[in-house]
């Protein structure tokens, strides 16, 4: 569907402004947390999965908030500048439900987004004294 | 900026590319215009050129819009949610999802569907995959990963400028400011 301008989409395509998003869904597992279980989770797990957080190692996927799903939260944290809470706040909840580009952040297990990036603990020009040989 | 694993990018002999639109599709002029604004962003930017072909099964980039399962094993998932998605060189195969609403013109922040999507904004983000680029966690990029309905954002950002000039070099025409940053750092120290 491809209009020209926002005026020629025809009213009442969507009745009530309502819009078949899946992953309005998610927003029933806001507050959701490490150790519990919750009818939808399986969903958000193939959700991860299918942007490259959960491996496919991990890809059987239950309605437990297990470590895969914590760890793949906390990226996608990092990733998209949120506070890393490992948790379904509201925050991230916003974050995850907008709609996006179909590739994956993370591919065959890398990464080079926030959570790619490796910052040195120390200054390393004024700590390291060396001597070349 | 990041790349995709192993930094794929285009030869060194293919610098002017074609693009050719599914003819199932039967876009209008308008519609392939909007395609044609994309890909001239990033030429500015880098010593490549897109030009329109008509046979869509020799051209290097190859633009078609489809629902549901399409036979790459990425199948859309109807209105909003995933909108489109590109793959990395020299693929040049690019997907948007057929089931969404796409706005050719106009201010789409004005448009009373909430699941409106600008489509010039999302091909100038898949052009940037068909280039090498991967997502971007810096918000203001034209590669950050989501992009809301009703939201135009089709400039590209430095992140971005600079990320494809790593993969291809400058267009000597383009008067920006030119990339400073890089992923690697050398040592000027002079120890070892």
């Amino acid at each position: 569907r491809i209009f020209p301008d926002t005026s020629s989409i025809p009213p009442g395509l969507f009745p009530n402004n309502a819009t078949a998003a899946a992953w309005d869904n998610f927003k029933k597992l806001s507050g959701c947390r490490a150790g519990q279980k919750l009818d939808g989770l399986n969903k958000l797990k193939q959700y991860f999965h299918d942007f490259g957080y959960i491996p496919n190692t991990f890809a059987n996927f239950t309605d437990d908030f297990d470590d895969a799903l914590e760890s793949a939260l906390k990226t996608y944290q990092q990733n998209f500048n949120l506070n890393v809470t490992g948790e379904l706040d509201e925050q991230t909840l916003s974050q995850l439900i907008k709609p996006r580009c179909g590739n994956a952040d993370i591919v065959n297990g890398t990464t080079a987004m926030n959570s790619g990036k490796w910052t040195p603990p120390f200054n390393t020009t004024s700590h390291f004294h060396t001597v070349g040989h | 900026y990041t790349f995709f694993p192993g930094s794929p990018r285009w030869p060194d002999s293919k610098r002017d590319l074609t693009y050719a639109f599914w003819p199932g599709n039967n876009l209008t002029t308008e519609a392939k215009s909007v395609f044609t604004r994309a890909f001239d962003r990033w030429s500015t930017v880098i010593p490549m050129t897109f030009a329109e072909t008509d046979s869509f099964t020799i051209a290097d980039i190859r633009i078609g819009f489809f629902s549901g399962d399409h036979g790459d094993g990425e199948p859309f998932d109807g209105v909003l949610g995933t909108l489109a998605h590109a793959f990395s060189p020299p693929s040049g195969r690019f997907h948007l999802d057929g089931d969404e609403n796409w706005v050719v013109s106009g201010d789409i922040s004005d448009s009373s569907i909430i699941s409106a999507v600008d489509l010039e904004s999302v091909a100038v983000h898949e052009i940037g995959h068909l280039l090498g680029l991967g997502h971007s966690s810096v918000e203001d990029a034209i590669m950050y990963p989501t992009i809301p309905s009703r939201t135009r954002k089709v400039e590209l950002a430095q992140d971005d400028i600079d990320g494809v000039q790593q993969l291809y070099g400058k267009n000597p025409n383009y008067n920006g400011s030119s990339s400073t940053s890089s992923v690697q750092e050398s040592d000027t120290s002079g120890a070892h």
